[in-house]
Parts: C-alpha cells; sequence; structure tokens
C-alpha cells in the first residue's frame, strides 16, 4: 500500500507578491501578512467566547509550515492580527505535514489561489483596452477591459464576452466561435493582448533571474491609456 | 468546511480586489 501524500492533494501554494488581507469565515479567519506569509487562526466559540485555538502559519512559498496553540491550548481572542508564536512551536515541512493538518492547508491554498487569480501580475494598455494577467500562474486568468466598455474574462476552461450592454456570452475553450464576427474580432483582440502579456512575463522573469540581487518587477504596469 | 470561493467573497473582499487593479489612466 502506497502513503498518501500531501502533494496528491494540492501543490505548496506561493503567495509572493501578494498583498495583505484578512478575511474571516464561520471557523477560521485567513490572512496573508506583510511578509507574504499565510496564516490561518482556527476559531471555536462564538460571539464574546471566540477565541483563536490553534494557529497554522505558512511561508510564503508554501514549503514550511508553523503550527502552535496560543495561551497554552487556552486560546486567544480574537484581534486584528494573529498571536504571537509562544515557545513551543511545531515545525513541518510541506513533505512532512501531518495528514490531519491537510485539510486546513488545502483551505489555506484555495484562498491565496483566489487572491492570485485577482491580482494582476502585468497590466498592458493596448490601443483598444486594459490587459491584465493576473498572478494564479500556470495558466493564469486574463481580464481585458475594452475601453469601449466591452470586457472579456478569459481563464483556461473558459471566455466570457461581456457587451457594453451587460448582456454576457460564454464560450469555451481557446478556439472557440463567438455569436458574431463582432463578438469574434475581440476575442481577437483579447488573444493577441494575452500573448503579449505572456511574452512580456518570460522576458521580464529572465532578467529578474539575471540580478545578483533578488528584487521583483511584478506587478508591472506597461503603456497608457490612448 | 469545504472552501468555497462563491460564500467566501463577500463585500470586504470585493473592495479588497477592486484596490488592486490600475485605475484606468486617462
Amino acid at each position: 500500500n502506497q502513503m498518501r501524500t500531501l502533494q496528491e492533494f494540492v501543490s505548496p501554494l506561493r503567495a509572493h507578491r501578494l498583498k495583505p488581507i484578512r478575511q474571516k469565515t464561520k471557523n477560521a479567519v485567513v490572512s496573508i501578512l506583510d511578509s507574504e506569509e499565510v496564516c490561518m487562526e482556527l476559531l471555536k466559540g462564538s460571539g464574546a467566547q471566540e477565541r483563536v485555538k490553534e494557529v497554522l502559519r505558512i511561508s510564503s512559498d508554501g514549503s514550511m509550515v508553523h503550527i502552535y496553540c496560543p495561551n497554552e491550548g487556552r486560546g486567544f481572542p480574537l484581534d486584528d492580527r494573529p498571536p504571537s508564536p509562544p515557545d513551543d512551536v511545531f515545525v513541518y515541512s510541506f513533505d512532512n505535514l501531518p495528514e490531519k493538518y491537510w485539510k486546513k492547508y488545502q483551505y489555506a491554498s484555495k484562498f491565496v489561489h483566489l487572491v492570485r487569480s485577482k491580482t494582476p501580475k502585468i497590466t498592458l494598455y493596448t490601443k483598444y483596452a486594459k490587459c491584465m494577467l493576473m498572478e494564479n500562474s500556470p495558466q493564469a486568468d486574463v481580464e481585458v477591459c475594452f475601453y469601449d466598455g466591452a470586457k472579456i474574462n478569459k481563464t483556461s476552461e473558459f471566455i466570457r464576452f461581456i457587451e457594453k450592454s451587460g448582456k454576457s456570452h460564454t464560450l469555451k475553450g481557446e478556439m472557440a466561435n463567438g455569436p458574431s464576427e463582432e463578438v469574434n474580432s475581440y476575442v481577437e483582440h483579447a488573444h493577441e493582448a494575452h500573448q503579449t502579456c505572456l511574452d512580456l512575463e518570460s522576458i521580464i522573469a529572465v532578467q529578474e533571474e539575471r540580478m545578483e540581487k533578488r528584487m521583483s518587477f511584478f506587478p508591472i504596469i506597461i503603456g497608457r491609456r490612448p | 468546511d469545504e472552501f468555497d470561493a462563491e460564500a467566501f467573497r463577500d463585500d470586504r473582499l470585493e473592495a479588497y480586489f477592486k484596490q488592486l487593479v490600475p485605475p484606468g489612466m486617462k
């Protein structure tokens, strides 16, 4: 019998370049910190009794997980930031994270993926539109806002064209044909702008690698609206 | 709980996403 691995469920998350956010759900608070670490505070109780019982702190490249129970297991009142770690912290790597934490890691990873899909990495102004390639590579989402008010959203699975009027058409697949020549011309421009963004991403990434001192050139804005 | 992207997105998160987008430069 082969041992299951976390890798079967999720890849290591990546939170580089993501803006800080702290978002509360029913049972947890998920944060992207200034340090680009991802923090999950698991909550117990409700209202005034709500307390942070366990904290998972994941490194920005998803490779390390620090886990602790604040206040010696008694929990900590919910605050505007994660409770500080105590002296005894469990440290795991992605590869040896105990199975009982896998779902929590996956939850954090899906949250980070959502934020990446909404965070522009490259913004390109063309003659007709503002095109944004998002951070959720590989196969990152693209948003193309035409100056005349139309809009296209591209994901790995579909293309959604929203007319100036607000009416929307969903086309499945990269080469799908729209309902009219006019729609197809918008889609074609979106494809061209998308490809330009991908080419720029490669070129800039190569230059980033060459730098002796690690720094990121992203997010980057190219051109301006005519 | 399973992560539900749609349920997760409230007004606060939408406002965060909005301010990530570079403004249209005139």
